[in-house]
């Protein structure tokens, strides 16, 4: 699965 | 944060200070798309709805605030502020935006990151619709043939972000092991493409000197 991609941008 | 990401969130803060600097300074909407500046307040109230849970840094919390509130205040502006409404010319500025937030709503349900997530949902909506909602701008401007010089480097400030965060993209991809983020960056893509005839146009005018109008055929 794709990695959860943490939002760490705006 | 890279230089290519830290360089587009500049001049997505320059583009909302060139609107700002033309609606709410010279109380001019001319050759402004309301419907743009609704679908930005839409971007950036659904993808920045984490503000609520998510303290990932406080650079990221700032901006988000900034952006949610001036595209607030650009939209309040553009609908009720007197002389800005006398400004804005409604007719022209008819692009058919339900047949823009119907399929990103639907993309961002069927395409995300995490289909247990609401929140993912909401997320992908808002960067789905992100990549499309400078065309009613653009079909603004199309039409008025001219463009206004604030509106111009308006306009080339809010592509260059994205065209910035392309970079930045790139520049993950290559420097962080697994990093893949096919979303935004085929959105980006998108989003950076519909300004590829604005750009042209917008160099052809400006390398004779920075204050010229921008023609469009």
């Amino acid at each position: 699965a794709m990695k959860r991609a943490l939002h760490d941008e705006l | 944060m890279n230089i290519f990401r830290f360089l587009g969130d500049m001049s997505h803060i320059l583009s909302f200070l060139l609107l700002l600097h033309k609606i709410v300074g010279g109380k001019s909407a001319a050759g402004i798309s309301l419907r743009t500046a609704e679908m930005y307040a839409i971007v950036f109230c659904t993808r920045y709805i984490d503000l609520l849970w998510n303290f990932a840094s406080l650079y990221n919390y700032l901006l988000k605030l900034l952006f949610i509130g001036a595209s607030l205040t650009i939209v309040y502006f553009m609908r009720y502020g007197p002389s800005q409404k006398a400004t804005y010319n409604a007719d022209e500025d008819a692009f058919p935006v339900q047949y823009l937030i119907a399929p990103c709503a639907v993309l961002g349900v069927l395409i995300n990151q995490d289909h247990s997530s609401p929140f993912e949902m909401v997320w992908a909506f808002s960067i789905y619709l992100e990549a499309v909602a400078i065309l009613p701008q653009l079909f603004l401007l199309q039409k008025q043939g001219e463009v206004e010089n604030l509106t111009s480097h308006y306009v080339f400030a809010l592509g260059a972000y994205r065209a910035l965060y392309l970079l930045n993209w790139m520049f993950r991809f290559m420097t962080e092991p697994d990093y893949q983020q096919r979303i935004v960056w085929l959105s980006g893509l998108v989003q950076t493409a519909l300004y590829c005839d604005f750009f042209y146009h917008y160099y052809q005018s400006k390398k004779g000197g920075l204050n010229k109008s921008v023609k469009l055929p």
